[in-house]
C-alpha cells in the first residue's frame, strides 16, 4: 500500500469520524444531507459484498466493517434518534436521490468488467459513489451558514477522493497491468464535483472568513 | 490473468 492510498483511507476515516462526532456529541445533524448518507450506505452495502468471500487483509476487512457500520449508524441517527432527528432540515434536503440510483443500475449493467452479480454490484457502487455527494452539495448551497464540522467533513471527503487519484497514478507507474478505466473515470467525475466547494473552502480559509457558498 | 488489484481498495 502506498502513502497516497493510506492517506486517502485515513482522510476518509476522519471524515466519517468528524460527522459522527458532530452527530454524537453535539446531537445535531444540521447541514447534513440524509439523502447523501443513505446513498453512501447503499454504496458500501453493494461494494463490500466480498467481505465474507474474499479475504484481502485484516486492515481491509476492518475498514470495510467501519465504513459499513458508520454509514448505517449515521442514517439511523438522522432518521431515528429522538434528539438528532429534530435538527434534520427536511425542507432543504429535497434532492431526488432515488433518481440517481436507476441510471447507475443501468450503467452498471451496460458497462462493467464482468457480467456477474458481484461485479455488477461493485460497478454500481462505483457509479453511485461518484454522484452520492450531489444532495449534500445542493443542501450546502441552500444553507447560508455552514458550520465548521460540516465544512471539514466535506473537505475531508474531497481530500480522500483526490488522494485516491494520486494513488492510481502511482500504482499505474509502479505496478504491471494496472489499468482500471471504470474505477478511474467514475473516481475522476466524483473528484471534479468537489472542485467548486474546494475553491470556496480555500478562499474562506485564506481570508480567514467563515465558509459561505454563493447563492 | 485478469488483474484484480483495484479490489484491494476501499
Amino acid at each position: 500500500m502506498n502513502i497516497f492510498r493510506l492517506a486517502g483511507d485515513m482522510t476518509h476515516l476522519f471524515s466519517v469520524l468528524v460527522l459522527l462526532l458532530k452527530i454524537h456529541t453535539i446531537k445535531s445533524c444540521a447541514g447534513i444531507s440524509l439523502k447523501t448518507q443513505e446513498l453512501y450506505a447503499l454504496v458500501f452495502a453493494t461494494r463490500y459484498l466480498d467481505i465474507f468471500t474474499d479475504y484481502i487483509s485484516l486492515y481491509n476487512t476492518c475498514m470495510k466493517l467501519i465504513f459499513l457500520g458508520s454509514s448505517f449508524s449515521i442514517v439511523w441517527y438522522i432518521r431515528r434518534h429522538k434528539i438528532v432527528r429534530r435538527s434534520y432540515d427536511k425542507e432543504q434536503d429535497t434532492f431526488r436521490h432515488h433518481f440517481l440510483i436507476l441510471p447507475c443500475i443501468i450503467l452498471a449493467l451496460l458497462i462493467n468488467e464482468k457480467f456477474t452479480v458481484k461485479e455488477v454490484m461493485w460497478t454500481f457502487s462505483l457509479y453511485l459513489e461518484a454522484v452520492a455527494i450531489l444532495p449534500q452539495l445542493v443542501l450546502l448551497q441552500r444553507t447560508r451558514n455552514i458550520d465548521n464540522l460540516t465544512g471539514q467533513y466535506i473537505f475531508l471527503l474531497g481530500a480522500y477522493r483526490s488522494l485516491y487519484i494520486l494513488n492510481w497514478i502511482y500504482r499505474y507507474f509502479t505496478e504491471q497491468h494496472y489499468v482500471h478505466w471504470i474505477t478511474w473515470i467514475s473516481g475522476l467525475v466524483q473528484t471534479l464535483l468537489y472542485a467548486d466547494f474546494f475553491y470556496y473552502y480555500f478562499h474562506s480559509w485564506k481570508n480567514n472568513e467563515k465558509l459561505q457558498l454563493p447563492a | 490473468t485478469k488483474d484484480e488489484s483495484t479490489k484491494d481498495e476501499l
